[in-house]
């Protein structure tokens, strides 16, 4: 899956996904990732989160939603992102999943659990070119 | 500097480059940056975990989902289920723009998606077809089937409910993942 968040020079914010899904998968069954809120999430007055992972868990939980409300609550994109992660992790202890987070001023964090860590794509003028960027997990 | 700004996740890098020149060079909008970065995606079929020839399912076919959400109007469109055409995140786009509805599935998504101009084509390929033979000769493993008989965890199917397993142990929460960072939504 790829999920993606953007902003762009008028600051408008946007968010997406594309998958085939996992492997193996009863026929029929669908991910978080054209769920809003689940696999993605953008509200303009805020900022934008994209997660993946175990689809059939994340669907459960909103975490794009969740972390987008919690920047909403003045949390940092970084700890948005950990406690929609935590959320999950509470009632799933084997959950493997991530997500990405982005404030519309473009500050972005990202959190994961069940992997060795995390990489994750960013591009902006600062950076100046397509980095990948790796977060330990929680 | 932070902004305009292009993310996404895993490192997808042709994915976040084009992206990038979408909304930075163009100057096109982070929805024109989103489509255009997860079509990139699906052409490159980004570890084979996006776009056609991945990800299997039981009967051995590949089918896509997709979304695209506007953060400025609240509007988005989205396909799930979605058979025999590559171009999903597009498809998703045509559902924003050309709908009042939010997602659309299956068949009947296809048939959208032909009458806004899209292919239809085989979305399953040689790999993923091996893919899904080499599972079938390992006793369809893994799978997502729990409370079936024959066993799910030494057996393929077709399966039936367990009736003898207790509805309390068929409650039981624990949940065993077998996503990784080759097998995710």
């Amino acid at each position: 899956t790829i999920g993606m968040i953007a902003i762009d020079t008028a600051g408008r914010i946007a968010a997406g996904t594309s998958t085939n899904g996992a492997k193996f998968k009863i026929p029929g069954r669908v991910g978080d990732s054209p769920i809003p809120g689940a696999g993605a999430y953008a509200d303009g007055s805020v900022g934008a989160a994209a997660a993946t992972g175990d689809g059939d868990v994340m669907m459960r939980f909103l975490p794009s939603y969740l972390a987008v409300e919690e920047m909403r609550r003045g949390t940092s994109p970084s700890y948005a992102g950990e406690l929609a992660i935590r959320r999950i992790v509470t009632y799933y202890p084997d959950f493997v999943g991530a997500i990405v987070v982005l404030r519309k001023d473009g500050e972005y964090g990202a959190a994961c659990h069940g992997l060795q860590s995390f990489q994750f794509s960013v591009c902006n003028s600062q950076l100046g070119q397509v980095t990948v960027q790796t977060v330990s997990c929680v | 500097e932070k902004v305009p700004v292009v993310i996404n996740t895993w490192p997808f890098i042709n994915a976040t480059q084009s992206a990038w020149n979408t909304v930075y060079l163009k100057k096109k909008s982070a929805l024109d940056a989103v489509e255009k970065g997860c079509s990139t995606c699906e052409d490159e079929q980004c570890d084979g975990t996006v776009g056609f020839g991945g990800s299997p399912d039981e009967s051995g076919e590949t089918t896509l989902d997709a979304m695209i959400m506007d953060g400025m109007t609240m509007n988005m469109g989205a396909v799930a289920a979605l058979r025999r055409v590559k171009n999903a995140i597009s498809v998703a786009r045509y559902v924003l723009e050309h709908t009042q509805h939010s997602l659309l599935v299956g068949d009947l998504a296809t048939q959208f998606a032909l009458s806004m101009g899209f292919k239809e084509e085989p979305l399953e390929t040689n790999i993923s077809h091996n893919m899904w033979q080499n599972w079938k000769e390992n006793d369809c493993q893994p799978n997502f089937w729990v409370n079936v008989k024959p066993d799910p965890t030494k057996s393929c199917g077709p399966y039936t409910p367990d009736t003898n397993i207790t509805r309390r142990h068929k409650n039981d929460p624990k949940h065993r993942s077998i996503f990784s960072d080759k097998n995710h939504d």
